[in-house]
């Protein structure tokens, strides 16, 4: 069996803040955001 | 520019359409392989991020049933507070029963005001889930709508709904054990790691420079900046943006060149060590770097997540 599910490619987080004009402020001020923050869960990673 | 990590981050985009409850609610969800959480805004939540996407009320739907625990999950683009509930879940035609998911009851975060999906649906293993029942890939697999719990992502170069290859990829799948049951992680053999010039080194050129790619080619051939010696050490990327980036391989690093800006007569040497940036942010068990293998890999080679064999394949996509 095989299902296909259809994904859209949509605007990104960064780019509708980049067109919003809060992307320069938020990653000044958010300078330590880790990316990987999901995958710290309980920080046994 | 200068507080940037990384410059894929924040930019996930590949949505895909579910609806939870009875008479379904819709939802645009991210497909996260990084992760093995669902949840979707709901009614519980004042936040600000919740008032610009579809949010679910529990209290419209038949079949949700509440679990009463609240966690915190955990993004690189945020947190949220999400208490966690049972109900109907539909993935194009798959319905899952009593699938847990998470109601967000708080969404502190301003990316998440500004995504243009409502929640996430995580394809990553059951131990990275909160919570203590199945993902929806598991839910899948015991409720019989699934033989084997293997995904895949095929990305179309055809227009969409139109010409569909029925044929993915072409040639041997090249199948590589995961090498840590959490999110899909594989070793790379090759010592390459990802390491990003300095955007700090481009900024001055681009500024001194006319513009763009020939304004580099000048600075290049006065030799200054990093572009002078690029070529041999480092892979240039095709890019004359500001925010280039450039590879090079982490046994380089030691031979690399200290570079001395001469500013009215006092000389300022730069290290490779502050140039360089290692741009893995994650830890790796086995100090190796990780890379993060996006689209730009996912078109080329057709992926495939197999869960109940533990490895990955990869072929050539069609």
């Amino acid at each position: 069996i095989l299902y296909r599910i259809i994904l859209k490619k949509g605007k990104s987080i960064r780019q509708v803040m980049e067109e919003q004009g809060v992307l320069q402020t938020f990653l000044k001020n958010h300078p330590k955001v880790d990316p990987g923050a999901k995958y710290l869960f309980n920080n046994d990673a | 520019v200068a507080y940037e990590p990384f410059t894929n981050y924040l930019n996930s985009y590949y949505f895909g359409e579910i609806s939870i409850g009875t008479p379904p609610q819709n939802f645009l969800v991210l497909f996260d392989t990084g992760s093995s959480n669902l949840w979707v805004p709901s009614t519980y939540c004042k936040s600000q991020a919740c008032s610009n996407h579809n949010t679910f009320n529990p209290s419209m739907s038949s079949t949700y049933q509440n679990n009463g625990q609240t966690y915190t999950l955990y993004y690189g683009s945020g947190s949220l507070t999400v208490l966690l509930g049972y109900d109907t879940v539909t993935v194009q035609n798959i319905v899952i029963h009593n699938q847990e998911f998470g109601l967000s009851e708080i969404e502190p975060s301003n990316p998440f005001y500004y995504a243009n999906f409502d929640g996430i649906l995580g394809m990553a293993y059951p131990n990275l889930a909160v919570g203590n029942s199945p993902t929806v890939m598991e839910s899948m697999m015991q409720q019989g709508q699934l033989t084997s719990p293997i995904f895949s992502f095929y990305f179309s170069r055809a227009h969409p709904g139109r010409n569909m290859n029925s044929q993915f990829y072409s040639g041997e799948i090249v199948w590589t054990p995961v090498t840590r049951e959490l999110y899909w992680q594989v070793a790379i053999d090759d010592t390459w790691s990802v390491l990003c010039l300095g955007i700090g080194f481009c900024l001055p050129c681009s500024q001194t420079a006319s513009a763009g790619r020939s304004g580099r080619k000048s600075h290049r051939g006065r030799g200054l900046g990093p572009f002078v010696w690029a070529p041999r050490l480092l892979a240039r990327s095709s890019s004359a943006s500001p925010l280039s980036q450039f590879v090079v391989n982490c046994n380089s690093i030691q031979s690399m060149p200290t570079i001395t800006f001469v500013i009215r007569g006092s000389p300022l040497p730069l290290p490779p060590s502050a140039y360089v940036l290692n741009a893995t942010y994650l830890p790796s068990p086995s100090g190796q770097p990780l890379w993060t293998l996006g689209d730009v890999f996912l078109k080329e080679y057709y992926t495939i997540y197999d869960m109940g064999n533990n490895r990955m394949g990869f072929a050539l996509s069609v």
